[in-house]
């Protein structure tokens, strides 16, 4: 059986998607087999691994919508030496939503399509896009696990509890099995005192569900997908590297 | 006549916000009447000046949806000396923004409530969710111009096209007075090698359409919030303050 771990925050810009990337290859690293599914029509995960999302002719949008190709069709092999197994997203998507909204099993597509077409991974890691829209709603019912990339922003700090609720509601009537994995802080400005107070109120809040492991602010994150790689496989020594790993080793270990 | 210029980037966490926000105190401090309208549920527009959304009984959501509040009785003064007009944002636009997919003039509602209320503003500034939606859309028809804050991040680069893609199809189809203010790039972190490429790139595709202003990444845009205030008002001489003034300049004498 595999573990499905969904990436999620309305908020933008907090760092979902580079988490599912390095996470993903970290925990490849560790002999795992990884599959990573990108849920945003933006398909920011998708290009991280330099695979141009306009030039696909199937992406998840085909999968949601069942379209005729099986789901092991769409993937690509990813990441360092090919490992990782990537399932496209594309702009497509965001009309396989509307599309969606008028199905019974709207939020169920993505469930269903895993359930089918579990076989060969341990780990299942979604990406989904600055929303609580259809999208990401599918990614919450599929999941088992919800990691939750907080910013050390105050800003960012807003939106946690929102999303806390909508991940309470989706257990309650959705999927009694969705856990909160843990809350991820990210892009901790070294030397800041304001996100050491944010990184502080999260833990005062939220406890033992913040993980020990913070990402610090690196712009090494920015420049690794301009070479289609992240910075686990490119920067291992890097400090965020380093992060990502030991967050792949807490996850595997806790599983 | 009062001018409405949308901040939209469907892309997350580029700066949306801040820059409404800060632009917003500098057009201020020059001695222009300003509007601010939070079209995020996150309301984090609202949240930035000290508002609790969830406190309030109306805000957008009522407005868009034709309750009988008229758009002036919603309007809160903020910013130093409460001389900024707040229309602010909520949860419930997320609902009001369902409920408006099945409207006729689902696009035009912003537009008519404006058109209805121009009276006193000289500008009318627009912070958007990070999405393409009926919410973005509301403001792309409502406005004059749009102004793009692109973060200097290879992957917010991406979808910097689909949004000029978007705004051009909405300028043929729903709103033909709508023109490109400019790009703005953001979080510019100071001697970065790929923040100065990003830059160069946006000016070799978009040419004169970028602004000569770069924001630069600061800790102090996430401090600032948290006590209620811009980096305008709160750090007059910082950097970032600095070039919110200049763009402010720029816009306002270049109408
Ligand atoms: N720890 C970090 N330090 C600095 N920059 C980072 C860090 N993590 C991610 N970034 C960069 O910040 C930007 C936002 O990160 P990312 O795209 O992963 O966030 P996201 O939550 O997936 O955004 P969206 O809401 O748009 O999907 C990206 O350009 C990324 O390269
Ligand atoms: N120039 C900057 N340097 C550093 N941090 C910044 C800068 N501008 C904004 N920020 C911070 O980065 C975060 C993202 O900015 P902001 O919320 O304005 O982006 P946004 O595009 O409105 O995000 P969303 O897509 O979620 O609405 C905020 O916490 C903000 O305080
Ligand atoms: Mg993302
Ligand atoms: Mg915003």
């Amino acid at each position: 059986m595999s573990r499905i771990i969904v990436v999620a925050n309305q908020k933008g810009g907090v760092g979902k998607t580079t988490t599912v990337a390095n996470l993903g290859a970290a925990l490849t690293a560790l002999d795992k087999r990884v599959l990573l599914i990108d849920l945003d029509p933006q398909a920011a995960l998708t290009a991280t691994f330099g695979i141009d999302p306009y030039k696909l002719t199937h992406t998840m949008a085909s999968v949601l919508l069942r379209s005729s190709m099986p789901f092991s069709r769409i993937l690509h092999p990813v990441g360092a030496n090919g490992k990782i197994a990537l399932a496209p997203g594309g702009i497509d998507l965001a009309a396989a939503e509307v599309h969606l909204a008028t199905k019974e099993d709207r939020t169920r597509r993505l469930q269903q399509v895993l359930e089918k077409n579990r076989v060969p991974f341990d780990i299942i890691l979604i990406d989904t896009p600055p929303s609580l829209g259809l999208l990401t709603l599918n990614g919450l019912v599929a999941a088992d696990e919800v990691l939750v990339p907080v910013q050390s922003h105050f800003l960012a700090m807003r939106g946690v509890r929102a999303l806390m609720e909508t991940i309470w509601r989706v257990k309650r009537r959705l999927n009694p099995d969705l856990r909160l994995l843990g809350l991820l802080p990210t892009m901790v400005e070294p030397n800041s005192r304001h996100a050491t107070e944010v990184v502080e109120e999260l833990r005062t809040v939220f406890k033992s569900k913040v993980f020990d492991v913070l990402i610090i602010h690196s712009v090494k994150f920015a420049e690794a997908p301009v070479a289609n790689q992240t910075v686990v496989d490119s920067a291992p020594n890097h400090e965020g590297a380093v992060a990502y790993r030991k967050l792949a080793e807490e996850i595997a270990n806790h599983g």
